[in-house]
């Protein structure tokens, strides 16, 4: 699975994801990738891309959690995507990449390893693949 | 506040002794995608344009499970699929099934964009695809050495579950093997 989510300097939020599934699936299998607020997501608030074992981020509602917990419970980005990721799903199945209206990105997972990068415009940029 | 941009290639268990050979074109493209998503936030395209333009790129970049590369259903096919939301309006497009499509991104943002739906899949994906000339090839295409060998394991190691199961196994996707060459193609 690839995703990519971004914000302007409007505040203006956009998520995108794509990929071939799980080796081995059942023919006909749909994932998490292309259920809005499941494995892609964006809103107001937050853009979110999700990758992992689809069936648990299904589960999960992964991507509309992390903005609903800014929504309702006033998070932070940081927060929401830590507490869904770290507490709402089981361990070694989902990774997501997530920025918000205020130019926040947190890249959060709980499996061995996730391919990602980011950059701000304040200067930060990250590539990496382990913690 | 400022532009921000973040991207993935795949989540899983990637393990630490990943090997050069696999690990350095996988972080070339990660940092090419990261600038081209940064060019375009630089010179004010939108944050839908920027994120189809980067999913694409992954979408090309046969390392990643994705368009080109995808992971291959138990029948050796392909069936790809991918999502796009527009945070300020709300809009989405979704696609599920697709085997011909070069860049599955673009026709979600089409479905987005030229139909009064959200979500289309399958054959009717793929006819829609035709009718709005998008880049199609045979799905041959997708198909790469590494995930026919990917397959080839995930199936014996079922194969191995089934013979110590009496009864046909759910497959539990707890004790999802690692696959040897070390890129574990859950997601």
């Amino acid at each position: 699975t690839v995703g990519c989510v971004a914000v302007d300097n409007e505040g203006n939020l956009a998520a995108a994801t794509s990929t071939g599934g799980l080796v081995n699936k059942m023919v006909g299998r749909i994932g998490d990738t292309p259920i809005i607020g499941a494995g892609t997501y964006a809103n107001s608030l937050c853009a979110v891309s999700a990758t992992g074992k689809g069936e648990a981020i299904i589960r999960g509602t992964v991507a509309r959690d992390v903005a609903a917990l800014m929504e309702f419970k006033g998070m932070s980005l940081e927060q929401a995507a830590a507490l869904v990721v770290g507490d709402r799903v089981p361990k070694g199945n989902v990774g997501l990449i997530a920025v918000s209206a205020t130019g926040e990105v947190t890249m959060p997972f709980n499996t061995t390893g996730m391919f990602r990068a980011c950059a701000t415009e304040d200067g930060h940029s990250e590539i990496a693949i382990w913690d | 506040m400022g532009w921000a941009i973040a991207l993935h290639g795949g989540a899983g268990d990637i393990p630490l002794s990943l090997p050069p050979e696999r690990r350095l074109p996988r972080e070339a493209c990660l940092r090419h995608c990261l600038q081209v998503g940064v060019h375009a936030l630089k010179s004010k395209k939108s944050p839908l344009d920027v994120v189809e333009l980067v999913v694409q790129e992954l979408e090309n970049n046969p390392n990643f499970n994705a368009g080109r590369g995808s992971v291959l259903t138990t029948n050796g096919t392909v069936e790809m699929e991918a999502c796009i939301v527009d945070g300020k309006t709300m809009r989405c497009g979704a696609v599920s099934g697709l085997k011909t499509v070069v860049n599955p991104i673009y026709l979600a943002r089409l479905v987005m964009e030229k139909t009064p739906h959200i979500y289309l899949g399958f054959e009717g994906a793929e006819a829609f695809a035709r009718e709005q000339g998008v880049e199609t090839v045979d799905a041959s295409h997708f198909i790469t050495p590494e995930n026919v060998e990917r397959l080839k394991q995930a199936r014996e190691a079922n194969r191995v579950q089934i013979d110590y199961n009496a009864q046909p196994v759910q497959k539990d996707m707890k004790r999802e093997e690692l696959i040897p060459d070390g890129d574990s193609q859950i997601g």
